[in-house]
């Protein structure tokens, strides 16, 4: 564990509880991607299975099911208690083609072909791209709030953040894989143009950030 | 069961 991994999972922590807590103090999911938070609860669901396998450390266990747990009650939140303000319409992307793809690439490029391993590998593609169906949604309604724009922001930062951890890892652990980092790198760049409109804009209009 | 270190990560 370095400084950049526990700030990594404190970020990517926020994050979630930031969204929770905005649905939940506003009862409305409005401009929330739906399908994105279906996305990420299928990620940890597929990447914690070795919950059931392995124990590996407190921390550990306890904020894989801090993240499980906030990640289906978000989805219950939006599509069942809420369910009158999700805004279906906007929420168009299709799944199909981030999941499909990423199930092929997860089943030919992976550290080891087992169920379990090509599920992780699975999880870490799928990670990578499961946000594009919330910036699509922005991109299509042209503005986020700005509560939105803060949790898009941490959840950008604690990708940007487990890449320093990475190069941390290599040079004192000799830590290295690829699998990993290279999902890592495509996430991180998804949220690039979202990074530099957050810092531009988020500080004259603080009310909505515009996308293009 | 042995687990991969990157199995660690979050």
């Amino acid at each position: 564990m370095n400084v950049f991994r526990l700030t990594g999972d404190l970020s990517h922590l926020a994050a979630i509880i930031i969204l929770l807590l905005k649905i939940w103090k506003s009862r409305s999911c409005a401009g929330i991607s739906g399908k994105s938070q279906i996305l990420f609860a299928v990620v940890f669901t597929t990447r914690y299975l070795d919950l059931l396998t392995s124990f590996i450390s407190l921390y550990n266990t306890s904020m894989k099911l801090i993240y499980i747990g906030c990640a289906y009650a978000t989805v219950y939140l939006i599509y069942v208690k809420f369910r009158a303000t999700y805004d279906g319409n906007h929420d168009s992307f299709r799944v199909e083609f981030l999941v499909v793809p990423v199930g092929g690439l997860a089943v030919l490029i992976n550290h080891n072909f087992s169920l379990m391993e090509i599920l992780w590998t699975f999880s870490i593609y799928l990670e990578s791209v499961a946000i594009l169906p919330q910036l699509f949604m922005i991109s299509k309604t042209g503005e986020a709030e700005t509560i939105t724009t803060h949790y898009l922001f941490c959840l950008g930062l604690y990708r940007a953040l487990y890449l320093l951890n990475w190069i941390w890892r290599y040079y004192f652990e000799g830590f290295l894989d690829m699998i990993a980092i290279f999902a890592g790198l495509v996430q991180t760049v998804l949220y690039c143009d979202f990074f530099y409109l957050y810092v531009t804009k988020g500080g004259k209009d603080r009310k909505k950030v515009m996308l293009p | 069961s042995q687990v991969p270190l990157r199995h660690d990560e979050l």
